[in-house]
C-alpha cells in the first residue's frame, strides 16, 4: 500500500498541537 | 508483549510504530553483552506524530546528556541490539560529531525516519544517538549490510536531512564486525 511520508515542516508543525503538548 | 498503541482518528498516524529506549553505562566499565542488555531502558513508544511530539517534548536534548548515554529509537520490535533477528546481517552508518551539534542533527534524523524520507522500504531498523566524552556519534541501523544500492541511498538521505558538507565521512560499520 501506500506509505505514509510526511516532510519536516509538516511534523514540526504539529509539535504544537494542543496533544503534542 | 505490550498491548498495541492505540491512534485515534484526529492523530496523524506514522508508517511504523517506534520505541524510544536510554541507556547510560558508568566510563571505564567494559560493556558485556548482558549489562548492555540491562541498561536498556524502555522510556517510551508511540504511533502517531502527535504521541511522539508529546513523549519528545519531556526530554533532556541529547547534548545536555551525561557523558556515556544513548537514546535509541527503534521500529517496535527491533530492540536496539546486533544480536535482534532484525539487526543480526545489518550493519549502521556511522556520523561522528563534535560537542554540541548533536540535538540539532539528532532531531533532523528522527524527523527523517518517522516522515518515511529515506524511502528505503522496510530496511531502516533505527537510529541511535550516542554521547561521548569528546565527540557525539549519530547512527542509522539497517537490515541488510550486503545491501549497497540501499545503503548508498541511506547514506544519500543521511547527508540531505542533516545538511552536512559534501566531504563529511560516514563510515559504515556491519553489525557482523561489531560482533567480532
Amino acid at each position: 500500500g501506500t506509505r505514509i511520508v510526511y516532510e519536516r515542516a509538516f511534523l514540526m508543525q504539529l509539535r504544537n498541537s494542543p496533544i503534542a503538548r | 508483549s505490550l498491548a498495541p498503541i492505540d491512534v485515534p482518528a484526529w492523530e496523524h498516524k506514522l508508517q511504523y510504530a517506534y520505541c524510544l529506549w536510554f541507556s547510560r553505562r558508568s566510563p571505564g566499565k567494559q560493556a558485556s553483552l548482558q549489562n548492555y542488555d540491562q541498561n536498556l531502558k524502555l522510556i517510551g513508544r508511540f504511533a502517531s506524530v502527535e504521541q511522539f511530539w508529546a513523549l519528545y517534548s519531556h526530554l533532556v536534548r541529547p547534548s545536555d546528556l551525561q557523558s556515556h548515554s544513548d537514546f535509541h529509537l527503534f521500529k517496535i520490535g527491533i530492540k536496539p541490539m546486533w544480536e535482534d533477528e532484525a539487526n543480526q546481517r545489518g550493519g549502521k552508518l556511522i556520523l561522528r560529531l563534535r560537542k554540541g551539534l548533536a540535538s540539532r542533527c539528532w532531531e533532523n534524523l528522527v524527523l527523517a525516519m518517522l516522515g518515511e524520507q529515506f524511502m528505503v522500504g522496510e530496511e531502516i531498523c533505527g537510529a541511535v544517538v550516542s554521547i561521548r566524552y569528546q565527540e557525539d556519534i549519530i547512527s542509522v541501523w539497517n537490515k541488510t549490510a550486503s545491501d549497497s544500492s540501499t545503503t548508498a541511498r541511506i547514506r544519500d538521505t543521511f547527508r540531505r536531512v542533516l545538511n552536512l558538507p559534501p566531504n563529511t565521512v560516514l563510515e559504515y560499520k556491519t553489525h557482523n564486525d561489531s560482533l567480532k
